[in-house]
């Protein structure tokens, strides 16, 4: 099972 | 000038030991109004660590300027490692630091041990974590959540969590076979902290890696019970209180396939 990135859910400040 | 003293050099010990599995260079931010703040990502992106230190969790504490101390959790856990649980413990840095100064003094008064840590540049990516609304929240004891975590890791690399009205499932299914754990709702009226609490909108179905939670539950030595809110395809969020703050671990779950 792919692990998703927390990058995909939350923006860079 | 920040001086912040702890009543005791444990919880700052645990803090480090918790962490630093994960997360090897971090900034700790400190101010007057916030105390010390940390978010720190893995460098895998999958796990980030959110750890907050108001004023009261110190018994004494004063930040004069607002600073950002980078620091190497591998050799901050050596210092602290020098100091007993019982010690108080202060960490001291001048306006402009080059270094962070960790003093242990034991309760007796009858010794004092100074550090001095060398502190870095540290380019970290911050992230933006808003407020979310969850599909729940589950309330358990911290150790049980550990034990399940630990246990499960053997079976498989992933651990899919499943969470109904009354009851939270936890499976593994790996080479060897597979394991289900379920946890029912219940209130502990002797102890508080033995409660399991479900609050739930709807009903989650989501699977995160083994290695993640093992690191996780790490933090079980700072808090009896640990919050953990699920939504369905969005990263978990887990929270350990600590007296006048809290350490936050927020998860990418896996992709459903």
């Amino acid at each position: 099972m792919p692990q998703q990135l927390l990058t995909s859910f939350f923006r860079s400040q | 000038m920040l001086e912040g003293k702890f009543e005791s050099a444990s919880l700052m010990k645990r803090l480090v030991e918790a962490i630093k599995d994960s997360v090897k260079l971090c900034n700790f931010n400190c101010s007057q109004t916030k105390g010390i703040t940390l978010q720190a990502i893995d460098d895998s992106r999958v796990l980030l660590i959110s750890l907050k230190l108001d004023p009261g969790c110190f018994e004494g504490f004063r930040c004069d300027k607002n600073l950002v101390l980078g620091l190497d959790l591998e050799s901050l856990s050596k210092v602290l490692k020098q100091g007993n649980n019982e010690d108080y413990l202060t960490l001291i840095a001048e306006d402009a630091p080059d270094n962070l100064l960790v003093v242990f003094e034991d309760p007796k008064k009858d010794r004092i041990s100074e550090f001095s840590l060398k502190l870095m540049d540290i380019d970290s990516d911050v992230l933006s974590i808003e407020d979310m609304d969850h599909d729940c929240s589950i309330t358990l004891p911290s150790s049980d959540f550990a034990k399940v975590a630990r246990d499960m890791r053997t079976l498989s690399e992933s651990l899919q969590i499943l969470v109904t009205k009354d009851s939270v499932k936890f499976m593994a299914s790996g080479p060897i076979g597979t394991g289900s754990v379920i946890i029912k709702a219940h209130t502990d009226l002797k102890d508080g902290k033995e409660s399991i609490k479900i609050d739930l909108n709807k009903s989650v179905n989501v699977t995160f890696g083994a290695k993640y939670l093992n690191d996780i539950v790490k933090a079980s030595t700072l808090a009896e019970t640990v919050t953990i809110k699920l939504t369905n395809k969005i990263p978990a969020l887990f929270e350990f209180k600590l007296q006048g703050g809290y350490l936050r671990y927020y998860l990418a779950p896996k992709f459903d396939e």
